[in-house]
């Protein structure tokens, strides 16, 4: 069932809902583009309509072969969402029943996605069944942990090691989300809750830090807008990938 | 069963942990304290031991009468919390089962709290049955609702709305946490998240903006030492009281 179009997959999860783990989903993507790498975003956060809600994606094209193919952004990120199976996709809907599941699943193996460097998994936020099911029905080769600085704790990052351990996938590091920002007048670097605790965390669950990224307005700015592709601070894209 | 020495008692609820409630408690009795009222917290959050953490607190005193007194803060805050019957009252403890609920109640009934102006209440977060059943029991005088610019949703403020109005407590405000800072170097008040929303909620739901706080190192820090006591953000503290 391995999709032999796809590179590498990578799941982006989060200790609980709120940390940005969309956003840094939708980042990550626009920073593998950057690098000129083909990058697609297969949408499993059923809490949300986050993805297609951040690229102002209004349904799915036409199919042009026989299977169905993702929503394309106008930064060429290649996205499929069960959002965008719906007139409105923007729209919260409540998806529940054994169905959902599948269908997700589905996305990996039915989808055209053509060919992908990267793709990326926006989990359900949690540690609970939810994530662990989806990383039970698609092969992922990396898991990416997002956090805050004042929701990182040793528990959220035992969790994940635990569950990254059991399905025998690489805890590739920690994403530390709305960390630090710039004065926009004298542009000194502002650490918020104190010096993150990221680094101690890495030497006692080999997490790595793999990024720690600002609160921006324009992230908010254009997350709300549903212009996500226009997020141009390379500074920081440059960190993640 | 009133306790007739207990002058106005105000609930602080959330739409989900993590917002600051259990700070911004903190903050509100110290407040109350400054302007030479006598305040008493009464911990009703079985999530975490933080009330006797944020202050330090050891245990409670030796009786002296008939009934339990409860702690009492260096700033003279006296505060009642289930963890203060532990051994170590920092240490996280799952409470759980039918007890809790009248232990909780008996804060209010059977302890001796002396003369307080202000009694404030720790919720539980969310607006489940737990924070409901909390003011099902003890009569509350009003009701303050913590967000943090990202969380702040029409949704968690009608939520809170329903439960006020069902209860009959006076919805009496929004207190926006770690919504803005100030640069160390320059002194420029930054906004985080754009514009607060709270401006527009007031008009649609009757809930004033109560007060809008920074997120500040000193917090993190006094927090993470026990010694709230310590805050003196006088700027801040006046904006609550
Ligand atoms: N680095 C950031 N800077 C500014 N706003 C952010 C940042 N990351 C996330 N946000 C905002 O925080 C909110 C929550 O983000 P979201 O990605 O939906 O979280 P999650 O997927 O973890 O529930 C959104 O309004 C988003 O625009
Ligand atoms: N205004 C603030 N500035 C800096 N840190 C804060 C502020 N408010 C809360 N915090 C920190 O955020 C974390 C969560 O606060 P807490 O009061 O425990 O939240 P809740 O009771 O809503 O779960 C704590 O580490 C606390 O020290
Ligand atoms: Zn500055």
């Amino acid at each position: 069932m391995a999709n032999e179009n796809i590179g590498r997959i990578v799941a982006v999860g989060s200790g609980k809902g709120g940390v940005g783990k969309s956003t840094v989903t939708a980042l990550l993507a626009l920073a593998a583009a950057r690098q000129g790498l083909k990058a697609g975003i297969l949408d499993a956060d059923i809490t949300g309509p986050s993805i297609p809600k951040l690229f102002g994606l209004e349904g799915l094209p036409a199919p042009t072969g026989d299977r169905p193919e993702p929503a394309v952004t106008k930064a060429g990120i290649r996205v499929m969402s069960i959002n965008l199976l719906l007139d409105d996709p923007t729209k919260p809907v409540v998806w529940r029943g054994p169905m959902v599941g599948s269908v997700i699943t589905q996305f990996y193996t039915d989808i055209d996605w053509g060919k992908l460097d990267y793709l990326f998994i926006d989990l359900p936020p949690g540690t609970s069944d939810a994530p662990l099911s989806v990383m039970q029905s698609i092969p992922v080769d990396g898991f990416l942990l997002v956090t805050s600085p004042q929701e990182l704790s040793v528990l959220v990052v035992e969790k994940a090691a635990a569950m990254t351990k059991m399905l025998e996938v690489p805890l590739l590091g920690l994403v530390e989300n709305m960390a630090w920002l710039k004065c926009p007048d004298c542009g000194k670097r502002i650490d918020l809750f104190g010096k993150s605790h990221a680094g101690t965390l890495e030497s006692s669950y080999g997490a790595p830090l793999w990024a720690t990224l600002p609160v921006e307005p324009e992230v908010t700015a254009l997350a709300d807008a549903g212009k996500m592709d226009r997020y141009a601070d390379h500074e920081v894209l440059d960190t993640l990938f």
